[in-house]
């Protein structure tokens, strides 16, 4: 997280705002209430509190406008810019911006959705400025999480605490049982770590951790973390599997019994389907991992130990499975939570090591850490 | 590949310009002295690949304009 130059803030916790005019996006009860949500994401962890005023000044000033609005930062039309803030200060500090040219939103994916983008800006009011943890609701690049799921994200409480301190009426012994633990984001250099899913894409791979993905470039050492829904808002977070088909030049995404399919970096339609659509018997509820055996054209889809093999081109599950990993993948230990085949190797994760296996013989050749192809 | 055709390009240098200005302070004095503007230019766009995380190499490159063209906050990256 970051503040502003000598840690701007407010020299009261008792601050005041208003709502001085209104988007027809949305009805003015649904606005009071993402803007009321937004202001408590920041009060329930400091000792800030905030008082609604209907006429005057406020310290908070929240308005709508489009293109030049007045303070000599004009907005720029539908998407780049949604919204600004200023600094804690007299005048116009504190206040808070929204470009009137975007779709404002309460309860759906599609346009930008008010609430989370009013937590941001008021992030900015009460002193912090931009976070580099692309998990952060400091970010600057907007991405969609369900407001009626949203966490504070740790970097952004530690930011805020850091002005103000903790919310006094909350005892960290007792913390709030609504409330799960802060989410935090991983760390590509943690030698402990554990990944939900790992795939290759058209010669990049995508290795999967929560609500994250980090993308990996061939000639880059730098993989670039990502919010899995700044790219895929339907996409669900915590996946369990996913794989390229190269035969359909698709990635199959699995969570539970559901499966999606990108092409590119573009969703599919008519996804997601069930696994079954995938060959897989009715009594599979949810696979840990997959890949695409080049060598032999299978699919082969893990449930821990245990593993199907699919034929694509017959598209049908192959007779005599599921068969035990560790039976022909000699030497595996553990379930198999993710699984990748890369330049010639099989690798099948098990927590936080990784099994490299010779794709042609199934030889055991190294055990690695689960992180290996994140450039540490 | 197909180079980026003249259109796309000068509007890809149009949408880095303006991000670099109104995100990262970039001056706008390119038309003074070309070579300083050249240099200015790079240095942001390698704060701007720094803060995102992306490869830092201060040229343009598709994920870093990727990462432009995406819908955010109209406050700076620059604390100060």
């Amino acid at each position: 997280y970051t503040t502003f130059p000598g840690n701007t803030k407010w020299k009261t916790n008792k601050l005041t705002y208003r709502i001085v005019n209104y988007t027809p996006d949305l009805p003015q009860s649904e606005v009071d209430r993402a803007i009321e949500n937004a202001l408590q994401v920041w009060a329930r962890v400091t000792p800030l509190r905030f008082t609604r005023l209907y006429s005057g000044t406020a310290d908070i000033m929240i308005s709508f406008g489009r293109g030049d609005h007045g303070d000599g930062y004009p907005f720029d039309g539908p998407d780049g810019t949604l919204a600004h803030a200023f600094a804690p200060s007299v005048g116009i500090g504190g206040d808070a911006h929204f470009d009137e040219d975007e779709t404002f939103t309460s309860r759906s994916s599609s346009g930008y959705n008010l609430f989370l983008v009013a937590a941001h800006e008021f992030g900015h009011a009460l002193g912090l400025s931009h976070s580099t943890d692309p998990g952060a609701l400091m970010y600057p690049v907007y991405s969609y999480t369900d407001p009626e799921r949203f966490s504070l994200p740790l970097d952004d409480i530690r930011g805020i605490q850091s002005l103000y301190g903790p919310n006094p009426d909350v005892t960290p012994e007792k913390p709030d049982p609504e409330k799960p633990t802060p989410p935090t984001t991983p760390n590509a250099c943690d030698p402990n770590l554990v990944i939900d899913g790992i795939t290759t894409l058209r010669g990049e791979m995508m290795v999967f951790k929560n609500r994250f993905f980090w993308r990996v470039y061939p000639q880059s050492n730098q993989p670039e973390l990502t919010l899995i829904k700044s790219f895929w808002p339907d996409i669900p977070d915590n996946i369990d599997a996913a794989y390229e088909s190269i035969k359909a030049d698709r990635v199959f995404i699995f969570k539970g019994e559901k499966v999606w399919a990108l092409s590119g970096y573009d969703v599919v339609s008519g996804y997601p389907k069930t696994l079954s659509s995938m060959g897989l018997p009715a009594t599979v509820k949810r696979i840990t991992a997959a890949l695409y055996d080049e060598v032999s054209g299978k699919t082969l889809f893990f449930d821990n130990k245990y593993y199907y093999s699919y034929d694509e081109t017959k598209r049908q599950m192959d007779k005599g499975y599921p068969k035990l990993v560790e039976k022909s993948f000699v030497g595996m230990q553990g379930g198999v939570t993710a699984a990748l085949q890369y330049r010639g190797f099989t690798y099948l994760f098990s927590g936080s090591n990784m099994h490299e296996f010779s794709s042609r013989s199934k030889k055991l050749h190294r055990v690695l850490r689960s992180n290996y192809f994140l450039g540490c | 590949a197909p180079l980026l055709p003249p259109l796309s390009s000068t509007q890809d240098q149009k949408v880095v310009e303006t991000y670099l200005m109104k995100f990262y302070d970039l001056k706008n004095e390119t038309d003074s002295d070309p070579h300083r503007g050249v240099h200015q230019m790079t240095l942001k766009l390698k704060e701007m690949q720094q803060f995102f995380g992306l490869e830092v190499t201060g040229v343009m490159d598709s994920n870093t304009l990727e990462v432009m063209k995406k819908p955010r906050c109209g406050v700076p990256d620059l604390a100060e």
